[in-house]
């Protein structure tokens, strides 16, 4: 059955969707047939993308490969239970046919907590989490002693990804593979770069993730969103933009973070 | 009655807490009396900062001034009706008493939809609304052609700003005075900058906002966090953080905003 990869942090902005995509279509080059959740269809950024990756390629005559794709709305439904048992089973029947049909199964969560969200983190054979280099960030994970850096307690995603991987072991026994990635990183601030990736490092023992080195803040990574692109289709024959050394760059990221993830260097 | 600026965005991460956190003590700085609603609670980025403030100023025996903060949290009740009415009430009554005893009330919206964020929204005079620079973000305000970077229609947070409008309309004919910021602004990126610029521009005749000039990419906006200190606070004895380019030009960005809610110059 496929292999599930849940993109989720409850903090907003942290590249969620972002690294969906990336890791989407990644996964699409490398010969995996993809299938994709947009957990927060009311936004739809990932439903957008993709929606505008079809466009594209229908203007183009191209043949970009695309992931099979469904977004999961939240239920209208007024009575809180009932609209648990709606969401839940548009959810499940959504999953379920994805995993028999596709290699791998990317969901993207919203940035807030709700139903959906969890049911989609208790289903995570992979979770990756990427965050900005921020203590505003990291709060989300874990209160932070201002003066030592040290950590004091986990917060409330640490709490939410644990209840997701007791419910994920009551489910089938299985675990998650919690990933943590820094994202948006920029080339100067030496110091609070330094002051986050120290904390980053005790928290992984803490909190049990392993840290990704993560993505540049490149203007690659947003600027391709109108026609669905991302820099990993920049070389396919018909897409009419050139390459750059900040793309380079990118590329090799997008490689670390599949590396991580556990893809051989030739896969990628 | 107290001026209420609400500070939205549907989309995450796009800098609300940064900006509410920013603002309030510049009210403050200025002399006005400040309350704070934190409309996220569960998240809590605004109430976790202000958290840290108070317990700087008891560490340090210092004084800065702190806003009179409540958090709104989302009702548990099942009944979605009993828990609107539970989470109107709750609003309601925290707003109630800050509107007589303060010269401004702020309010923190969450990066998603929910009928808190929505009662927030519509009791909004000012309604600022920052955004990355970038075409995801900019999704949620409007659909954008690919090609001509015309805009094609609204998009979702651009109709809950517009029933925010008719709300307060039908509440006490007043209207909603709705400002737009870029926010996290390279110093690079050109093209992409002048596109988003294009962009902006345009929109704000359509659906009705101001733009701001906005703040850059600054580790100043964010590195402070742990100890509940702004960019404003740095001159204040016993803050003990020295100021440096990036700060100078932080707090002309700060100032620059504050001028475009309608402040003048010297007060700031
Ligand atoms: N590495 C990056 N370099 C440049 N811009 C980036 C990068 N990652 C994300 N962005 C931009 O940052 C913003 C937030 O990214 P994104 O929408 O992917 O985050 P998200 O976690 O899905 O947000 P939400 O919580 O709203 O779903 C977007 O404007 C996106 O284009
Ligand atoms: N101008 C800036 N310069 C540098 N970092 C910034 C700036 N504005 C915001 N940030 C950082 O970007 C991230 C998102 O900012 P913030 O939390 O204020 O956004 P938000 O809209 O309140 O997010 P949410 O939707 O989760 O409530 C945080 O890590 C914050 O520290
Ligand atoms: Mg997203
Ligand atoms: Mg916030």
């Amino acid at each position: 059955r496929a292999h599930v990869i849940v993109i989720g942090n409850e903090k907003g902005g942290s590249g969620k969707s972002t690294t969906a995509m990336h890791l989407i279509v990644s996964l699409m080059k490398m010969g995996f047939t993809v299938g994709s959740l947009d957990i927060d269809a009311r936004q739809g950024t990932l439903t957008r993308y993709i929606e505008n990756r079809t466009a594209f390629n229908a203007k183009k005559g191209l043949k970009l490969p695309t992931p099979e794709h469904r977004p999961i709305y939240r239920s209208e439904v007024s009575d809180g239970n009932e609209a648990k048992l709606d969401e839940r089973d548009r959810f499940t029947s959504a999953l379920g046919e994805m995993v028999v049909g596709c290699n791998f199964v990317v969901m993207d969560c919203p940035g807030s907590d709700n139903y959906l969200s969890r049911l989609a983190h208790a289903c995570a054979d992979t979770l990756i989490t990427p965050i900005n280099d921020s203590f505003i960030d990291l709060d989300m994970l874990a209160r932070i002693d201002p003066d030592t850096l040290d950590i004091k307690g986990p917060s409330i995603y640490a709490e939410m990804v644990w209840d997701a991987r007791k419910r994920r072991a009551g489910i089938d026994g299985g675990t998650i593979d919690w990933i943590v990635m820094r994202n948006r990183l920029s080339h100067l601030d030496a110091r609070n770069k330094r002051d986050i990736a120290e904390i980053v490092e005790k928290l992984a023992g803490r909190i049990r993730f392993r840290p990704a080195p993560g993505f540049g803040e490149r203007v690659i990574y947003r600027e391709l969103f109108l026609k669905g692109l991302t820099l990993l289709d920049l070389r396919e024959k018909g897409v009419g933009i050139p390459m750059s050394m900040s793309h380079m760059a990118a590329r090799q990221e997008v490689r670390s973070l599949l590396e991580v993830i556990g893809f051989k260097p030739s896969d990628g």
